[in-house]
């Protein structure tokens, strides 16, 4: 564990909280994308098989457990508790076009021909594009309330952070995974545009509204 | 590649 990879987890786990919170708060789940919601569920629950088979750490296994049921709630609050504030007509991404393309390539290129690892692969593929549905729902909305820029930057910033990650790893301890660096890679890449937009209006108390 | 089947970053 390193600091990038701590400071990496607790943005993630921060993301996470601040969603449930601003659903819960505002008894409201508008300008979410519950496509993507659905999308990270499936990503923690084939990621996360391995909570049975291998003990890594304390740590490791409640953050697991925890980015689980946090999805599985967020899907809840969204599909059924506050089901008539979700915005679904601005919600129209395809997500097919992520999950075909992406079981195809967990296919073709991972470490292990296992279905564990392709499973794991399948993860690391598809989270590097499933916040496309809500990128996709803000650009069609032209709007991001504060707090789901805040929810978007912080998810953003992990695996950016862990990008620091590797490469401190590759140096410390030889340690790669090309399948998570290029992923990860992707995965920043797509939030360039938004980071961008954060830092040059929400941070200087603007609202994250895009140019028409 | 180094890393197969146990992957212990989240």
């Amino acid at each position: 564990m390193n600091v990038f990879r701590l400071a990496g987890d607790i943005s993630h786990l921060l993301a996470i909280i601040v969603l449930v919170i601003k659903i819960w708060k505002t008894r409201s789940c508008a300008g979410i994308s519950g496509r993507s919601q659905i999308l990270f569920a499936l990503v923690y629950t084939t990621r996360y098989l391995d909570l049975f088979t291998n003990f890594i750490s304390a740590y490791n296994s409640a953050m697991k457990i925890f980015f689980i049921v946090a999805s599985y709630a967020t899907i809840f609050l969204m599909y059924s508790k506050f089901r008539a504030t979700y915005d679904h007509n601005h919600d129209t991404f395809r997500i097919e076009f992520l999950i075909v393309p992406v079981s195809g390539l967990a296919l073709l290129v991972n470490h292990d021909f296992t279905p564990l690892e392709i499973l794991w692969t399948f993860s690391i593929y598809l989270e590097s594009v499933a916040i496309l549905p809500q990128l996709f729902m803000v650009s069609k909305t032209g709007e991001a309330e504060t707090i789901t820029s805040h929810y978007l930057f912080a998810l953003g910033s992990y695996r950016t952070l862990y990008l620091f990650n590797w490469i401190y790893r590759y140096y410390a301890e030889g340690f790669y995974d090309l399948i998570a660096i290029i992923a990860g890679l992707v995965q920043s890449v797509l939030y360039c545009d938004f980071f961008y937009l954060y830092i040059t209006k929400v941070l200087k108390g603007k609202r994250l509204s895009l140019p028409a | 590649d180094t890393n197969s089947e146990i992957h212990d970053e989240l």
